[in-house]
């Protein structure tokens, strides 16, 4: 452990509170896609099976926490808040990140076994998962401002992961080539909006796209 | 911290 990957891992859970928090205090899922979140959870899923068969107290309960707050989350759009949201915004074609991811998983995993193919494949598909909700914004062409928090928040953890990477490298000369391949295209998909959201929220303007 | 390992990170 160190103080980047503490710091990113704790952006992670922020951005969940941020939504979660959002959606129970407006009774409204608006502006969230549902894509993004269904494909979240499909992330911690295939990533944390292992889960099953190690115990770390640190690591084994922010996964338990990652995949039951994701699957609240999709649990509230689903159910309680499913009027507030609109399909006909939310129109990412995600199979093609999922099968993008999956063609990955299975030419390019470290292992071919189940567990390490899925690993991949979560790895692949947490890069692209945040498509769909930049998309969305993109489309509406403005978000509130709670909701440019929970990706701010959200690209924050990942962006983290970067320095955590280069710090294990040079500690412990430990580096895991895919990770960091699929991280920095996760944080490079941020970028601009991680740059309208300093030019804009930050000075306390509205998120709107120019 | 054990041997490092991806599976390490979240």
């Amino acid at each position: 452990m160190n103080i980047f990957r503490l710091a990113g891992d704790l952006f992670h859970l922020i951005s969940i509170f941020i939504l979660i928090h959002k959606m129970t205090t407006s009774k409204s899922c608006s502006g969230i896609s549902f894509k993004s979140q269904a494909l979240y959870l499909l992330v911690y899923v295939t990533r944390y099976l292992d889960l099953f068969w190690t115990f770390a107290l640190y690591n084994s309960t922010m996964k338990i926490i990652f995949i039951g707050s994701s699957a609240y989350v999709l649990h509230l759009m689903t159910g309680p808040f499913k009027p507030t949201h609109d399909p006909n915004i939310d129109t990412f074609k995600v199979r093609y990140l999922i099968g993008g991811a999956a063609i990955l998983a299975l030419l390019f995993p470290y292992k071919w076994t189940p567990a390490e193919v899925l690993w991949t494949f979560s790895i692949w598909l947490e890069s692209v998962a945040i498509l769909p909700q930049l998309f969305m914004v993109q489309r509406t062409g403005a978000a509130e401002t709670i909701t440019t928090h929970y990706i701010f928040a959200l690209g924050a953890y990942r962006a983290l992961y970067i320095p955590n990477w280069i710090y294990r490298y040079l500690t412990s000369t430990f580096w895991d080539p895919l990770s960091i391949i699929a991280g920095v295209i996760q944080t490079v998909l941020y970028s601009d909006f991680f740059y309208i959201y300093y030019t804009k929220v930050l000075q306390g303007r509205k998120f709107e796209l120019p | 911290e054990a041997k490092p390992s991806r599976h390490d990170e979240l």
